[in-house]
């Protein structure tokens, strides 16, 4: 990575979007902008709020050609967007020439242009590490967006590790008068290690993995869980109850969380329009009281479980269900009925997960996959990282 | 909308190089027929050859321009050097 030499001396950074594009929908864009600052939220202390007037710390316009900085846009393609370093007051501007798009392959993909300038709004330069997100080429669109290990140790350099408890950025009023509280720390406590039956997994659109348990939630690490967690799900996603059944993070980036006979959908961590809507309203031909939900890598369908039946539900179809759903759970080879949890995670590896148990699914076989040890394994040592805890479930007579 | 011509020539080339801080600012200005001397010429491609992860030949081929093509930030690659990106 590169540091151009300047900095913001505040974490809590205001913005403001003073000229709108042409093509997109407006609430649409401040969702997409907010999700391109969120990314440079998660490993940092850094927060971002929007406000609608007055001064701001990063202003940002779409334009086209000449538009008063002396450096003109060049029409579709070639430049896409540029960004002032802090020292030069941190605005960005994006070529409204270009075809700006969200969540799809086609045009240009404003969340990722967008978090690329903002990391030079925040005082980065390009990298020469082509997988970065300040790498300076457009790499086409990317449905599961991970910020690279170069990018997090060039903003980390600047603003250091994440300390603080998840303020969800955008999460205030659009005022800079934040109320001064925190919110209550949930001491970190190892009953996930007694009891590790969960609620729900899943992958976040940045693809951080997080594991529901109750009115709490725990990120994980690639082998346990992250420092400070648990933390309160209402802290994480304000607006969503506890004891989800299900949840998942479709390709256009937006998270659907499960219970009872609701559901509700999220941008990252911020509620996207009125939720919660019923199940019967938005996922027709699926039932209520779920127990598991994911995508599933073989084919990018949704999958839903209940007792000892599955449904496939694809959003391009119609009607999305087929009538020759439900099936019976026991096609997944090896798969137990009345699961707690299914997910793809970040591996590629499908998963699935009862009681204090899982097992890993092997896709190509559609079965369970053959390993030492075997499945189903404990959760608790393998997701969880709890010491002094089994490794196998042999010999284990349940 | 009006499509931003890919880099086909020396004179792009030597435009976009400079647009992106790898050779001075003048050279930007196609009017002035500012002389490039060959050695910064050929160090100007291989830095920017080197940063997109190119076989660095110092030679403006096919694959260099191809890349100096592609859609991106309009934010220099070399920071620091020239006027950087100021605000009047």
């Amino acid at each position: 990575y590169a540091l151009q030499g300047s900095r913001w001396r505040v974490k809590n950074l205001t913005y403001k979007i003073s000229k709108y594009p042409k093509r997109l929908k407006r609430n649409d864009v401040d969702a997409e902008i907010a999700r391109a600052f969120a990314v440079w939220s998660e490993d940092t202390d850094l927060t971002f709020t929007r406000k609608t007037s007055g001064p701001v710390h990063i202003e940002i316009k779409f334009v086209e050609s000449e538009h008063g900085d002396g450096d003109a846009f060049d029409g579709q393609g070639g430049t896409l967007a540029h960004a002032f370093f802090p020292v030069f007051g941190g605005d960005a501007h994006f070529d409204d020439a270009e075809l700006w798009t969200i969540g799809s392959p086609r045009g240009t993909n404003l969340f990722q242009v967008a978090a690329h300038e903002f990391g030079h709004s925040l005082g980065l330069s390009h990298s020469d590490q082509s997988s970065a997100l300040m790498a300076p080429f457009y790499r086409g669109f990317e449905p599961v967006f991970k910020l690279d290990e170069d990018d997090k140790a060039a903003i980390q350099s600047l603003y250091g590790r994440k300390t603080s408890q998840l303020t969800p950025t955008n999460a205030f009023p659009p005022t800079t008068h934040r109320p001064s509280y925190t919110p209550p720390k949930v001491p970190l406590d190892d009953s996930i290690c007694k009891d590790s039956k969960i609620d729900t997994l899943f992958n976040s659109p940045t693809g951080e993995t997080y594991a529901f348990k109750g009115d709490k939630y725990y990120k994980l690490t690639t082998d346990s869980v992250e420092d400070g967690y648990p933390k309160l799900i209402s802290k994480g996603w304000p607006g969503l109850p506890g004891n989800i059944d299900a949840a998942f993070t479709y390709k256009n980036g937006k998270t659907y969380f499960f219970k009872g006979t609701q559901y509700w959908r999220y941008q990252g961590t911020q509620m996207d329009g009125a939720y919660p809507k019923e199940i019967s309203e938005g996922f027709t031909g699926i039932p209520d009281h779920l127990d598991a939900a994911m995508v599933w890598g073989g084919n990018g369908k949704i999958y839903f479980f209940k007792g000892s039946k599955f449904w496939r539900f694809d959003p391009s179809k119609r009607p999305p269900v087929k009538a020759t759903y439900p099936k019976p759970i026991s096609n997944w080879e090896g798969v137990p009925n009345n699961l707690d949890a299914a997910l793809r995670y970040t591996n590629g590896y499908t998963y699935f997960f009862k009681g204090d148990k899982y097992y890993r699914f092997h896709d190509a076989r559609f079965a369970v996959d053959t390993a030492t040890p075997a499945f189903p394994r404990p959760t608790a040592h393998w997701w969880f990282g709890c010491k002094n805890t089994p490794s196998s479930t042999v010999g284990d007579h349940q | 909308a009006a499509q931003s011509a890919p880099v086909s020539s020396t004179t792009k080339a030597e435009i976009y190089l400079s647009q992106f801080g790898y050779l001075p600012a003048s050279a930007r200005n196609p009017e002035n027929s500012g002389l490039q001397d060959k050695r910064t010429w050929v160090n100007a491609i291989q830095e920017f050859q080197s940063f997109a992860g190119l076989n660095i030949t110092g030679e403006l081929d096919e694959e260099t321009m191809k890349l100096m093509s592609l859609p991106r930030c309009g934010v220099r690659d070399r920071v620091g050097t020239g006027d950087g990106r100021s605000k009047r």
